[in-house]
């Protein structure tokens, strides 16, 4: 799975994700890429983009919970971030990456290693795998 | 307001064996795909069309499972998926079980710009596309030597893989395992 989360200078988010599933899946399995609200979600706090066990990431509608506790619990971006990881995931394993409005980056991910990358316009780069 | 911001990803659950040269190449295409995107947001893109520009990239380079370089179904062939959100609007576009489509995520946004859906699925994906006359390409385009040989080691530890690139030495596919975690063999954590 890919995925890329955006904000640009006007402060408008967007996400978007693309995979090709699962290892051995069955025909006709869909996962949580290309479910709104799952793997992908975007609104004008955040843009959000997941990875890993779809079925799990399915059931905690990831994508939207990151959207959501930093609308109705006023939590910043990495811990909106850190919150949905932590305690959506139930014994699933997953990887998220998201934006805000205001240019922030974060990421979380609760299984061995993420490949990300991130940049923000005051000149931060960096290029990760494990922890 | 704070400037723009873009981060990418290839994936979670990374092979804890992943050869070094892997890792490093894994890394250049990740900053590969952050400098498009950057420059685009420093032309000005407005965030929709940064990360569909982003993730077209990531499907065209096979290192990723997505596009070329696919995960394979129990079958071998390839199924893709994609969606894209706009969240000037809360608009959104999502295709699943794409075969013949160069780049999913840009069906899924012909989806979101040019039908009145926010969803479609396999033949009427295809259609769609066809429609639009998108780029389409033969489903063995998207199928590498790496992935059918992962798929068989799937099959051999009778399991379903996601997202890890887990090296044959050390899956023990061939071997019973009895422990499994994440649907693999525990050998596989063994490093740690």
């Amino acid at each position: 799975t890919v995925g890329c989360a955006v904000v640009d200078s006007q402060g408008r988010c967007a996400a978007a994700t693309s995979t090709g599933g699962l290892m051995n899946k069955m025909m006709g399995r869909i996962g949580d890429s290309p479910l709104i609200g799952a793997g992908t979600y975007a609104c004008d706090l955040c843009g959000v983009s997941c990875t890993g066990e779809g079925e799990a990431i399915i059931r905690g509608t990831l994508a939207r919970d990151v959207a959501a506790v930093m609308e109705y619990k006023g939590l910043g971006l990495q811990e909106a971030v850190d919150f949905v990881v932590k305690e959506r995931l139930d014994e699933g394993k997953a990887g998220l990456i998201a934006v805000s409005k205001t240019g922030e980056v974060a990421y979380g991910f609760n299984c061995v290693g993420m490949f990300r990358g991130c940049a923000t316009e005051d000149g931060f780069m960096e290029v990760g795998i494990w922890e | 307001m704070g400037g723009w911001a873009i981060v990418v990803h290839g994936g979670a659950g990374v092979d804890p064996n992943l050869p070094a040269e892997r890792q490093e190449e894994a890394k250049q295409l990740l900053t590969h795909c952050l400098n498009l995107g950057i420059s685009a947001l420093r032309s000005s893109l407005p965030a929709i069309d940064v990360v569909e520009l982003v993730v077209r990239e990531l499907e065209t380079n096979p290192f990723f499972n997505s596009g070329r370089g696919s995960a394979l179904t129990e079958k071998g062939t390839v199924e893709m998926e994609a969606s894209i959100m706009d969240g000037n609007g809360r608009r959104c576009g999502a295709v699943s079980g794409v075969t013949s489509v160069k780049n999913p995520i840009s069906l899924a946004r012909l989806v979101m710009d040019k039908s009145p859906h926010s969803y479609l699925a396999f033949s009427g994906a295809e259609a769609f596309a066809k429609k639009h006359d998108m780029e389409m390409v033969d489903n063995e385009y998207f199928i590498t030597e790496d992935n059918k040989g992962m798929l068989k080691q799937a099959k051999e530890a009778n399991t379903i893989l996601f997202d890890y690139r887990v090296p044959l030495d050390s899956c023990g596919a061939g071997v019973e395992s009895p422990i499994v975690m994440n649907g693999l063999p525990i050998s596989v954590y063994a490093p740690e």
